[in-house]
This record gives structure tokens, C-alpha cells and sequence, in this order.
């Protein structure tokens, strides 16, 4: 595993995230149990804990766009990069972007399937870089798993809590 | 009608754009063919060691098979 060089990582556990918008091929619900169970995969091996909100500023931001959307990191169409997210900091720190060009999915093994896809951005929102593990949830290119049985890998759990700490309420 | 780019040089242009957005690549510019290969070559090796490649420096086939994967658009630069 690795992490971004700096000081990058959530001063608090409490964090909040909100979802500025959605993509068209998802249901509202869909997209919301995604990011949900994304999220709950680094909450379940940290102390870190997540709460939604609906207005203002979030510590997390997770928005749908395309191309150029004007941090510096223009989207590419379809395939290629798929999202990027900004380490932990002030302002667009922690934010999380999903290039609407892309065909994600809830369950599907076609296409992108939205969970797989978060839960590696929120590594980056966390704190994490690119792992060099091609098991690992931050290698950096997507490879379909089975969402239903999907767990984090040792290289993942390892790199978070050194960050965070384990969870202690387990 | 407009000439289709060759094989060679839709490889060329797949590899700097990534290595551009991945690996600081400086955008293609002023700089001499020389330098512009050599910083191409250096960032292509950084890119071949972070995927355990064949650190080669050189646009070969397992290289351009990785640039083309789906992936996060986040820079990888921990190698």
C-alpha cells in the first residue's frame, strides 16, 4: 500500500458526505446504496465513522460529471479514467468525482459497477494512494469482483489503518 | 478525406497522453525531439516499474496493453 506523501489524512473520525448529483444509469436508490456500502468498507476496519448530509458542504463530495470540469483533471469519454478523488484537505480535499462518460452499473458485471468504483475513490479520500498490489482495491486500473461477497484486501486494511488505527468496536 | 492515423502512432499518442496526465509528462511544447524522447522514455520506466513491467523505457506490447485499461484517473506516484 501506499500513502500520498504529506501530512494527508482526516484530523476527525466523524465524517460527513453528500451527493451533489446523480448519474442516469442508476436508480436514485441504486446510486445512494453504493456509496453507502462503499463508504461502510473502510468504517467497518477504522474508527472512521460516515453520516450523510443534504445541504452545504461536505467533508466528502461526490458528484457525476463529464470532461472538463474544472479541477484541473479533465475527464476522457467513455473508458479510460473512470473517476479520481483528492486526498484529505480543505475545500475539494476528500471530494470524489465519477466520470459521467462511463456506463456504471449496481449489480451487473458489465460496464463499471458504481460500489467497486467508490470504495477505491474513498481510499483516496482517505488518505490512500495507488497500491503497487493488483489484489489490492487502490491498484489503480478496475477489475470486476463479486460485490456481494467483497471484502478488502490485507494490503488495503493495512495501508488504512495505518492512517486511522482498527476499528476498536469490534 | 483526412489520413487515419498509423498503429504506431495511435500507440504514441495513447502513451503520452497518459504518461502527460499520470506521470508529468510536460505537454508537448518547445522542447527538442531529443529531450521530448528522453523524458518519454524516463516516464514510460516509472510507469513499467509501478505495474511490475519489463522496465524497458520503450512502447512494447504488455506496456500499451496496461495504458489502455480502465482505471482511476488519480496519478500514480508512488514508484
Amino acid at each position: 500500500y501506499s500513502t500520498f506523501a504529506g501530512d494527508y489524512k482526516w484530523k476527525k473520525h466523524d465524517l460527513t458526505y453528500r451527493i451533489e448529483n446523480y448519474t442516469p444509469d442508476m436508480s436514485e436508490a441504486e446510486v445512494d446504496d453504493s456509496i453507502k456500502r462503499a463508504l461502510q468498507l473502510w468504517a467497518d476496519v477504522t474508527p472512521l465513522r460516515f453520516t450523510r448530509i443534504y445541504s452545504g458542504t461536505a467533508d466528502i463530495m461526490i458528484s457525476f460529471v463529464v470532461g472538463d470540469h474544472r479541477d484541473g483533471y479533465p475527464f476522457d469519454g467513455p473508458n479510460g479514467f473512470l473517476a479520481h478523488a483528492f486526498p484529505p484537505f480543505e475545500g475539494i480535499g476528500g471530494d470524489a468525482h465519477f466520470d459521467d462518460d462511463e456506463a456504471f452499473f449496481y449489480r451487473s458485471p458489465q460496464g463499471y459497477n458504481l460500489f467497486l468504483v467508490a470504495a477505491h475513490e474513498f481510499g483516496h479520500s482517505l488518505g490512500l494512494e495507488h497500491s503497487q498490489d493488483p489484489g489490492a482495491l487502490m491498484y489503480p486500473t478496475y477489475v470486476y469482483r463479486d460485490v456481494d461477497t467483497y471484502a478488502l484486501s490485507q494490503d488495503d486494511v493495512s495501508g488504512i489503518q495505518s492512517l486511522y488505527g482498527p476499528n476498536t468496536d469490534v | 478525406n483526412p489520413i487515419a492515423p498509423s498503429a504506431d502512432e495511435d500507440r504514441v499518442r495513447i502513451a503520452e497522453n497518459y504518461l502527460t496526465s499520470l506521470y508529468g509528462l510536460p505537454k508537448q511544447g518547445s522542447s527538442g525531439t531529443e529531450r521530448r524522447s528522453n523524458a518519454l522514455s524516463l516516464r514510460l520506466k516509472e510507469m513499467q516499474q509501478f505495474f511490475g513491467l519489463a522496465i524497458t523505457g520503450t512502447l512494447d506490447e504488455e506496456t500499451i496493453k496496461v495504458m489502455k485499461k480502465p482505471r482511476c484517473g488519480v496519478p500514480d506516484v508512488a514508484a
